[in-house]
């Protein structure tokens, strides 16, 4: 590890430092500590706390404050994984982590279906599906008549719910994502490869010789 | 055309959903 504390910067990290973290997930050292250039400028967007909540989190995605969005509230509550309403530097690693370029396709696949699996019930249930429509249709300037929304589910439910049983398991979900590989296309970010150099500034602020990591 | 798109095709279109928002890009 490098020389004394900066400051501010241990009440980041707490336990979680960058090499801990960089040996349970894809990224190095180096990324780790560029996440938390990005992370130091979330977190502190509102409440200068060392931890993002959702007011914080909405703002990051969308640069403007009133919006409610079912999805970027859905990712947020996958991100804090211990449920605490706010998602620290750790929980923030180990979450992006799933977007990485290099990240093995289960883990997308099972982060996907926890996404769509609004109720947590286990499955992706129809209502649920269509809720998330809605939604779409509410942040958008698309219009879709109710019965174009139930043929849409009709349709998609003919095709992914393999034992019609009105909702789709984790395992026809494998199924149906790997017939459709354009669904998970939202689960890589390819900025992740280049994070390092998105943040430089985390050579400066550096504490760790990668080398011994 | 929206109607030949399967739902999480849809869904998948939402900005809550795209990350790389996150970045500044």
């Amino acid at each position: 590890m490098g020389c004394g504390p900066s400051k501010g910067r241990r009440q980041y990290l707490g336990n979680e430092d960058p090499v801990f973290l960089a040996s349970q997930t894809t990224f190095s050292v180096s990324e780790v500590e560029a996440l938390f250039e990005l992370f130091k400028t979330i977190s502190s967007s509102v409440i200068d706390d060392g931890l993002i909540n959702k007011e914080e989190f909405v703002l990051a995605l969308f640069k403007n404050r009133t919006k409610e969005n079912l999805f970027a509230s859905r990712i947020f509550d996958l991100f804090d994984v211990k449920h605490r309403g706010v998602i620290d530097f750790g929980d923030f690693v180990r979450s992006l982590h799933i977007f990485h370029p290099n990240t093995p396709l289960e883990d997308k696949i099972g982060f996907s279906f926890k996404l769509y699996d609004l109720d947590n019930t286990g499955f992706i249930e129809r209502k649920g599906v269509k809720q998330m429509l809605l939604a779409l249709l509410g942040e958008s300037e698309m219009k879709l008549a109710d019965e174009a929304i139930e043929m849409i589910l009709d349709k998609t439910f003919l095709e992914a719910d393999i034992n019609q049983d009105g909702k789709i398991d984790m395992t026809e979900w494998q199924h149906f994502v790997s017939k459709n590989p354009s669904l998970l296309k939202i689960m890589t970010l390819p900025y992740l490869r280049d994070i390092t150099t998105a943040f430089p500034s985390f050579v400066f602020n550096s504490e760790v010789d990668e080398d011994a990591a | 055309q929206p109607v030949a798109m399967n739902a999480f095709e849809l869904i998948s279109m939402s900005k809550g959903l795209n990350l790389e928002n996150l970045f500044g890009t």
